[in-house]
Formats: C-alpha cells, structure tokens, sequence
C-alpha cells in the first residue's frame, strides 16, 4: 500500500504570468512525482499540489527562488488518511 | 447494516458495503428500485446502476453519476445518500416524488469501482482507471478525458503516467463505454450530471472548446438557480459557469460527450470544499454536503420534468 507520510499539499495561488510560469514547469518534471489536485489554470486561480516527502524541499526550493509564495494546505497527507481508515473501522464495526 | 434505515451515511464504505447497500435498497423498495448491470470494468467488477421508476416504458430520464474519479470519496458517499433520499421522497410524497410521476432516474453510484478499490487497498490518492494499454508503461486511464468530444485535444496527456492521460482511443475504457452505450440504446435521457470533487463549481459545457454551446443561456440560468438552492442550506459558496472559461480546458469529457448527444440540461457539480481537506474530506461533512448538493440536483431535475425537448 502506498503511503503518504511527510507528503503535504502546497497551495500556490498565482498573481502573475511569471508565476503561473513557475507553476506550469513544476507540471513537466516527472520526476518530482507532483500529484496536482488542482491543475494550473490562470491568475487567480489556486494549484494545489501533494508533494512527496523526497521532492518537498526541491519544490520548495524551486519557488522561494522563484519569489512564488505558497501556504501548506495539507501538513501530513497520511495522518488525514489514517484518520479517515480509523473513522471508516469505526463505522464497519457498528455496522 | 441491517436495512438501509440503519446505514450509515455519516461515514465512507468499503464497495463491499456499498454494494450490499444497494441490494437492500432494492429488496426494500421492489416497486420503485431495481438494480441494473451495464458492463464490467477493467477488471471485471460489475457496472452497477440503480433505477428509479414508477411504471411506464421508456420514459424521459435523468442520469446521476457519482465516483467516476475514485479519490473523490465525497462523491460515492453522496450517491448513497441520494439513491435513499429518493426512496424517502417517494415515501413521503414530497421533493422528487413528483419527478417520478413522469421521468425516470438513473444513479451510478460506483462508476470506478476497480479505482475506487484500489484506493481503499493500495492507494488512497489513485483517480484513474485501472487498465493497462499495449505501449503504456503505467496504468490508468483518466475516466473524465476518455468520452468522444474533442478526444485527445488540448486538456488531456498523451502520457499514460499523468492524471490526464486520455487513453489509447475515445471509449478505450469500459467503465466510459458502458455509460456510452446506455445513454444510446435508451434514447431518453434528457439530464446527465456528473458528480466530482473538490472545488464548489457548478459546471456545464463545453470543456473543449471556447465555442459557448447553444443552450449557454439557459444553462447558465440553471446554474444561478441550482447554486442559489445548493447555498441556501450551508451557505457554502459555489462558483458556476462553463468548463473552459471556469476551470481549464479539458477535452474527452464527460458531459462534452453528453450534450453533443442532443442531452441539453449536461452538469458537472465539483463538491466541497475549497481546499482545506480536498480529496480527504472528513466523512461528518458528507450528510451536509450530500443534503445541499441534493438541493441544487433537484432545481435541475425540476428544470428538465417542466422544460421536456
């Protein structure tokens, strides 16, 4: 089973082209294994992206230089996730 | 879960329960519900959809989709709800019952179910199908890219290991190419809607072309409605417009397909939230959001019973 632990979701929201630009590359470097939960769409707009623990500080990186601001929408993807198996243990066990 | 009044709705279930779920909705109501197979996934899961009708033949339809991306858990879990908010309308004579009196109406609940089990087994995050195409070095085909409207266009990849991967052909995946196949050998759908997550948008098409449909204007007008009911509830906040110009271009839809097939009133709701959970929505928000998605599901519902083309 795949795991999220250290996984966290960046939220982005671009305010110019040059941003979105910044945005936008990150979509081509498969190799960070970016999982884009909202996909860029145009200024404004919020990109929400779950980042693997392995690439976190290469995108941080990537857009502290870039001057691109972020927030962390998602501390720890797989602590959400083992709340959500015990809340669903729960129910099949009352069921 | 011994009946469906003692379910719990208040929480996300396994496709097991799901399915048993749906056979106890059926035994319960045997004059209203019956359980329908329109074909087999990748891997041979059964395509389940639940039919709502009292009487007639071939009636004019309304078709509900929920779970055709498998992560969008909120999605499934409010087309359980749904199917037994219509049984109790019915019941009660009230909200919907007066829509079965002439119409019909279709609830695939689990539209990815071998993606949806793998989300429950291997990988909560997974979206796609589950099918392995000749050539592809990774597996999945996105479900919502797949249908025959501006296939393999801008707003779809061509790389089978992305979220967007279009597939090898349009209707490459059965859980697409059933639906296809119902909607045409039916004849009388007159509303498809198309239930994802996350995001709070009510959308109609298209999604793959700048060119506003026909119908924009009405569609629209729905819209405003729809949103209007949905809010009125929570006061959760929804957006609405046209795919292209609301979110991204996006070719291969769903409800691209639709429209084009002559099904006028085609919607894509995207469910809570914003972005503080997204895909991993707490189950205590799934009662309200079902309840306030029913609202605006219903305004469209209404629109299509009292404006038959």
């Amino acid at each position: 089973t795949e795991t999220f632990v250290g996984h966290q979701v960046l939220r982005i929201v671009p305010s110019s082209d040059e941003e979105l630009q910044k945005v936008q590359e990150l979509q081509d470097l498969e190799h960070l294994k970016l999982d884009f939960w909202l996909s860029p769409r145009g200024l404004g707009y919020p990109v929400d992206i779950r980042v693997p623990f392995p690439s976190l500080q290469s995108v941080k990186a990537h857009l502290e230089a870039s001057g691109v601001p972020y927030s962390i929408m998602i501390e720890d993807v797989q602590a959400l996730v083992d709340e959500e198996e015990m809340e669903m243990l729960r129910s099949s066990r009352q069921l | 879960a011994l009946s469906t009044t003692t379910f719990n709705y208040a929480a996300y279930h396994t496709l097991d329960e799901i399915y048993s779920f749906m056979d106890m909705l059926v035994a319960e109501n045997p004059n209203l519900v019956s359980k329908l197979e329109i074909g087999r996934s990748t891997e041979d899961r059964p395509l389940y959809v639940l039919k709502f009708s009292t009487g007639g033949t071939s009636r004019p339809a309304i078709w509900i989709d929920t779970g055709i991306h498998s992560r969008e858990w909120v999605t499934q879990a409010s087309g359980v709800w749904f199917a037994k908010k219509i049984v109790d309308d019915h019941a009660n004579n009230e909200g919907v019952a007066s829509i079965l009196e002439t119409m019909d109406i279709f609830l695939e609940i689990v539209t990815n179910p071998d993606g949806f089990a793998y989300t429950q087994t291997k990988n909560r995050m997974w979206r796609k199908t589950r099918s392995h195409h000749s050539g592809s070095i990774c597996v999945g085909v996105d479900p919502n890219r797949n249908w025959d409207a501006g296939f393999g266009g801008p707003g779809a990849s061509g790389n089978p290991c992305l979220e967007t991967y279009h597939g090898p052909y349009a209707n490459s995946e059965p859980e697409v190419k059933s639906i296809v196949d119902f909607v045409k050998s039916h004849g009388n759908i007159k509303a498809f809607v198309s239930i994802h997550s996350y995001s709070q948008l009510l959308l109609y098409p298209y999604g793959y072309t700048t060119t506003p449909v026909p119908d924009q204007q009405e569609l629209h007008e729905i819209s405003e409605k729809a949103v209007a009911a949905l809010s009125s509830l929570y006061g959760t906040k929804y957006k609405y417009g046209s795919i292209i110009t609301t979110i991204y271009q996006a070719s291969g839809g769903t409800i691209d397909w639709t429209y084009n097939q002559g099904i006028k009133y085609s919607f894509t709701f995207e469910l809570r939230d914003t972005g503080l959970y997204g895909f991993l929505l707490p189950a205590k928000q799934i009662i309200p959001t079902a309840e306030e998605t029913w609202l605006g599901l219903k305004v469209i519902m209404e629109h299509a019973r009292d404006n038959m083309y």
